[in-house]
């Protein structure tokens, strides 16, 4: 009955791409969900995917069991500064960072499982006024951070085993750095977005500043997700949580964006906008807000973001089309939507620590 | 994407850019 009521509603005329309902876990413990995620977890010889979910004073893990069932293996419990992220290191095993904080985060600390001694652990990785994180290849995690005087963007590498290994400091730019996303294919190079809408180029070799590209003030706080190296174009993959579907043909969700590095120069390959007819929330009053973009996640061509009426959407980038929306659940609106770090599954959390699994 | 768009592409651009910036 739950997976026949949260069958997604496919968008007409598009790809028959949609989303089929594989299993679903929900944590108990009655804390409102903040962030899912997944982690590669090995054990006894074999390495299976886990589900990470974090509510505000607490991380687990989950692993699955028979019949598309999950069962909480750990629960870091994390003391009084609030979780508000996950941090997943890309294709590493048995960790994963979280950050914390109240409104900014101020915390970075790495949750593990340690097999010298048989237990799970959690140690600090950074304190600051941390404006953005990410989670590389390589355990490795960048983050930008902010002093009065002035701001570092720092490298910290991790073992197998979690220490922290030397760090490294990348030059920074004038103006403070949003988001990060890796260059694919390139691994020695790293994108950021900063607070005046430009996109920061940095060799992650040497910690050079390679080049500051402005994107245009016409797409406000726009944010990295992904990029990577083609033909000697650098195409950045950017999201704008303030899109709204009455603006839609001006002001996309996503854009593909092409930059000539060389030249600074850049130009619009593909606009991701809000699905039409798909209204907004309504309020006290009888006003309508409109549907806006509140949080969302890029994986390979794949955009998935949680709009304010409560529905997640998926974009295929590539198209520049919606293909396909879930509308809130009879528990209620979804508020989270991830990619899994296998291709084509899709997490969609709800404030209940409901995570519903989905085959895209 | 055309050159007279985007200016002059370079496929290496990346270790260009790190011959010529400051380090």
């Amino acid at each position: 009955n739950v997976a026949e009521q949260l069958t997604p509603v496919l968008l007409d005329g598009l790809r028959e791409e949609s989303l089929q309902l594989v299993s679903k876990l929900k944590d108990s413990s009655g804390s409102c969900a903040v962030d899912v995620s997944t982690v590669w977890w090995e054990a006894a010889g074999s390495r299976e995917l886990r589900v990470v979910t974090a509510c505000e004073s607490s991380v687990s893990l989950w692993k699955p069991l028979a019949s598309d069932r999950w069962g909480k293996v750990y629960t870091w419990q994390l003391g009084e500064i609030p979780v508000i992220q996950i941090v997943p290191l890309l294709d590493t095993c048995n960790l994963v960072c979280i950050a914390l904080g109240d409104l900014e985060i101020g915390e970075i600390r790495l949750l593990l499982y340690s097999s010298e001694n048989d237990s799970f652990k959690q140690s600090p990785v950074k304190t600051g006024n941390i404006k953005a994180v990410l989670g590389l290849k390589d355990r490795r995690l960048v983050s930008s951070s902010r002093t009065v005087q002035e701001q570092q963007v720092e490298i910290v590498s991790f073992s197998e085993t979690g220490r922290s290994k030397d760090g490294q400091t990348l030059m920074p730019p004038e103006e403070t750095v949003l988001a990060f996303a890796e260059v694919e294919g390139m691994s020695d190079a790293l994108v950021g977005t900063t607070a005046v809408n430009s996109i920061v180029v940095w060799n992650l070799k040497t910690g050079q500043l390679l080049k500051k590209m402005h994107v245009g003030y016409s797409y406000p706080a726009s944010i990295c997700h992904r990029a990577y190296s083609d033909s000697g174009l650098l195409f950045v993959v950017l999201s704008h949580p303030h899109a709204k579907e009455s603006e839609s043909c001006g002001n996309p969700a996503f854009r593909v964006i092409a930059f000539n590095p060389k030249t600074a120069r850049s130009t619009g390959v593909m606009f991701s906008s809000l699905p039409p007819g798909h209204a907004g929330r309504q309020v006290p009053g009888g006003l309508c807000v409109p549907a806006s973009y509140l949080e969302g996640d890029v994986k390979d061509a794949s955009a998935a973001a949680v709009l304010t009426s409560g529905a997640i959407a998926v974009w295929d980038l590539l198209l520049g089309q919606c293909t396909a929306l879930l509308p809130p659940g009879p528990a209620g609106s979804w508020v989270l939507a991830r990619w899994a770090a296998t291709s084509a599954c899709l997490l969609a959390g709800q404030r209940d620590g409901t995570v519903c699994l989905y085959r895209y | 994407c055309s050159e007279s768009d985007l200016g002059p592409i370079s496929l290496n651009w990346f270790e260009e850019l790190s011959a010529e910036a400051p380090s």
